[in-house]
């Protein structure tokens, strides 16, 4: 019980700690128990430090530096433990360009080191060009969906304005 | 064990069958805002035994069922189908030595869900623990929601250590 | 106090349904105080009847149309009582561009019909095309912000992967 | 009563004085994650007269200066001033008839901040007072900080309805 969830912590510490070295280069980051002794009533603090700055919470970084930081998270408990399938839907939503690059090169770390199957659902044409296929969801009848399969080019053509 | 297959029939907004494979590596899902892609994915923890209604942007879990527009009646049943390879032979022994398995999910107003694997009746406890047992449940840590990565940034430290218990 | 509230309440919903009829050509929304008669105490509900469904609440849609719909509530309140100043950062990350043209003619329309100096904070190309100027704010030293005025192709080139 | 200018020095990543115009219409504000937009307008609500370090992203009001990175030391002062046409002659009477109003204000580590308009100190409270009168708070529902559409959707009903108080 909570040893389990002590030693679940240090390796989810372990790959978070790698993640986020990786994404933000010459940032430090790391997850801490805090507010108990016992693991099952302790609260989650994530504290980073970003590239030259000092150590704070997640709550002082920006936006867009928060989602790919948390993300990290859901990566690291990934690693953890990794399920067949992972289903992301629109965790690239607050990313501009060079982070949703960092997400895609994480992602496909996760599709390396695993046989999981992954399924992500985006609006952003960059995270589409890097999918190793695309399933296109339409309403050609109102309130009635349909999915087929697309290419890039239609894919496009899909999300940009009706 | 890999899922390979989902098909769904009534499901919010999938009220015609559809039927979609999962493939290796990473499948992209695109559209316009309301076409139905979190559909897709609810339909998927759906199956997967899922219990929280509220969790599917539902009232209740008979909210799921398609519900009719100005141009089709609702409907009354809605089922979905998610088909497992199983030729590495790890899915749990007591569902045997298929190397297939399809867990099914029908939900009819009024009656509420059955499940089914490989066709022969089963309790919803035998669905969430054949996941449970591939750490893979419908609450499992890899099934992002929309919105949920804002969730985890502003939840409470006491509400972010379940996702640690979730995967441990 | 209650009947000032009371008051505001019918204006702001009055806009409300306007702008949901504009935007989603068709449908239907309105507001609604629940759970008590006092309007001190009292919740407030969205409706909303999308083109073509039935009427459910506000948690019904989906995250793009949760979005907007959200936002012409937040316009609707900024009309009963326009600010000089109208500032909203990156409301627009979860719109398709067909939503994203939506919610750029609305804001529009909040320019025609008020003195209010607008800023918007956006990473979406679309929308940084009908803004009437743009600023870029950078940190060519790491850590320290400056702005500067940029035209849209500058601010295109921001964006993109570094 | 319209907002003209905005000068900020110390304020978050804004270590170097920065001066920015705010003309009619519609100003646009890009640039890439974590480069300082969000703290823009954080330092606009914060010479209005904020009062909540939280809603800023702080853990204390003094976590809005200038904390320093491997190159440039912390500061131990921030400044903001909102400088506005009064032309119109519609700002509270109290503040004469001055046809521009610079409203500053000012935190000092350890100290707490001073606020002035047109160089005369002042409280606080007369700060808040001006800003409210022309339904323009820093917490003012025109206002929109980034997530806070999500939290208004995924708001209980009780606490949307103090959107609605704000703009009565
Ligand atoms: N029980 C139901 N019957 C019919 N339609 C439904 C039902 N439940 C939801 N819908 C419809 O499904 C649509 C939402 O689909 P969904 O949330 O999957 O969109 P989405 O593609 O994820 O959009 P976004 O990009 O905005 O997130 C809504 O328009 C809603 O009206
Ligand atoms: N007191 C401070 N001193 C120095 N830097 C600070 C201070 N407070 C915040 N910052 C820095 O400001 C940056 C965040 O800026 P901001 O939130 O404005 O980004 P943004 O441009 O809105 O990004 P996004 O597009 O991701 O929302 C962070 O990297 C943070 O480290
Ligand atoms: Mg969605
Ligand atoms: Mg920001």
């Amino acid at each position: 019980g909570r040893a389990r969830l002590r030693e679940a912590f240090e390796v989810i510490d372990g790959h978070f700690r790698n993640l986020f070295q990786t994404l933000f280069e010459g940032g430090e980051a790391h997850l801490a128990l805090v507010d108990s002794e016992d693991p099952l009533e302790a609260g989650l603090e994530i504290n980073v430090s970003p590239p030259g700055k000092k150590l704070g919470s997640l709550s002082l970084m920006s936006g867009g530096e928060q989602a790919l930081t948390a993300t990290a998270l859901i990566f690291a408990v990934f690693l953890s433990n990794p399920a067949p399938l992972c289903a992301l839907d629109e965790v690239d939503a607050p990313l501009d360009d060079a982070n949703v690059d960092r997400f895609c090169r994480m992602l496909a770390e996760m599709r390396r080191l695993t046989d999981t199957r992954f399924v992500v659902i985006t609006h952003n044409p960059v995270t589409m060009s890097r999918m190793d296929r695309l399933y296109g969801v339409t309403m050609a009848e109102r309130g009635v969906s349909q999915i087929v399969s697309v290419d890039l080019q239609e894919a496009e053509r899909m999300i940009a304005a009706e | 064990m890999r899922f390979v297959r989902l098909r769904i029939a009534g499901f919010k907004s999938f009220v015609n069958p559809v039927e979609a494979p999962i493939d290796e590596g990473v499948t992209g899902i695109v559209g316009p805002n309301g076409c139905g892609k979190s559909n897709f994915l609810e339909a998927l923890r759906w199956v997967m035994g899922a219990t929280s209604a509220k969790a599917m942007r539902a009232g209740g879990m008979e909210d799921v069922i398609f519900s009719g527009t100005t141009e089709r009646p609702a409907r009354n049943h809605a089922e979905v189908t998610l088909v497992i390879d199983n030729s590495d032979g790890l899915a749990p022994s007591r569902l045997g030595r298929d190397t297939v398995i399809e867990v099914s999910r029908r939900i009819t107003r009024g009656q509420g869900s059955t499940y089914r694997i490989n066709g022969r009746e089963t309790r919803a406890r035998d669905v969430q623990l054949l996941f449970a047992d591939a750490s893979s449940g419908a609450n499992s840590p890899a099934l992002v929601r929309q919105g949920q990565i804002n969730e985890l940034i502003a939840a409470k430290p006491e509400n972010r250590r379940r996702v640690l218990e979730e995967a441990a």
